[in-house]
């Protein structure tokens, strides 16, 4: 499944991209501190390179139009 | 506030969705509030449409992307009934918007509002106590390798990208996390889920907080 996830790249390609993700795998687990932290493998993105996964997965953004609204200290202080 | 509460335990969360190659997770993320939403105020829980949002949403961008504020401006402004995911169901492209007639079901909202809780997030904890899961907008860049656990690392807030549904938070542990659901399958993370550390804005997980009015 993660060999060839959405093609374009030849096998030997999308295998180095894998080897790739074990190491970032390896780093994003070498700073798990205790009990509980999260842990990082192979899942069905693993074939997939970060730029590709976020082209694929990572599409939302705030608005630009919107001014969020930020709730006062005092307000938030009443209804405590 | 209790020291853990789910909306699963309530039965109020449809299951994991999957948005496969389709860059809509802003899409699956409202239909989820408003989905949860639906229920609470006394509706029978129903799988709604999601293509319908993202092949509607004029101020989004279908599966090349959107936001969850503007989908809400939208459904608030057109007034559009989201009709049963069995009526309209995913088809992971982006196509054309199919209208219904007025006597159709469907579920509309009221209004929507959003919130920078940047830095209070036991505000978020009370919205979602009192009013149902929200929709937010996270960094999930290192989620593309999660498989469990609680994420407190490799996380950023400002750089928000993907949009998502909190549904819970547990503090009974020594690290209290935020239970998340996502729309990658039920194969990705815990069961479709992933859980955040509460307290720091972790993953920008309350930079941008939106929910529906119905």
């Amino acid at each position: 499944l993660f060999m060839d996830p959405v093609g374009e790249r030849s096998p030997a390609d999308r295998y180095g991209i894998f080897l790739k993700s074990l190491e970032r795998h390896a780093l994003l687990n070498s700073d798990a501190r205790g009990s509980g932290d999260a842990y990082y493998g192979i899942n069905q993105f693993s074939g997939l390179s970060p730029e590709e996964f976020a082209n694929l997965y990572l599409q939302s953004y705030p608005s630009r139009s919107l001014d969020p609204y930020v709730p006062s200290k005092a307000a938030l202080g009443g209804s405590a | 506030l209790p020291s853990r509460f789910d909306w699963r335990d309530k039965k109020l969360v449809t299951g994991v969705k999957n948005q496969l190659d389709c860059g809509a997770c802003w899409a699956f993320s409202i239909v989820g509030a408003i989905e949860s939403r639906n229920a609470i105020i006394g509706h029978p829980l129903e799988d709604l449409s999601v293509q319908q949002v993202i092949d509607c949403s004029y101020l989004d961008k279908g599966c090349n992307g959107g936001s969850t504020d503007n989908a809400l401006k939208w459904l608030n402004q057109s007034h559009t009934k989201l009709v049963k995911s069995s009526e309209y169901p995913f088809k992971a492209t982006t196509g054309a918007c199919h209208y219904f007639p007025p006597t159709e079901f469907g579920v509309s909202i009221k209004g929507y509002e959003a919130y920078d809780f940047s830095d209070y997030e036991e505000q978020m904890m009370n919205i979602l106590i009192n009013v149902g899961p929200i929709a937010v907008i996270v960094d999930a860049v290192s989620w593309q390798d999660y498989l469990g656990g609680i994420i407190q690392h490799h996380c950023s807030s400002g750089h928000s990208n993907h949009a998502v549904l909190v549904v819970g938070f547990d503090k009974t542990g020594d690290t209290p996390y935020w239970i998340v659901k996502n729309s990658w399958g039920t194969s990705w993370g815990i069961d479709g889920y992933v859980h955040v550390k509460m307290g720091q804005n972790i993953c920008g997980i309350a930079d941008f907080v939106a929910f529906p009015v119905m």
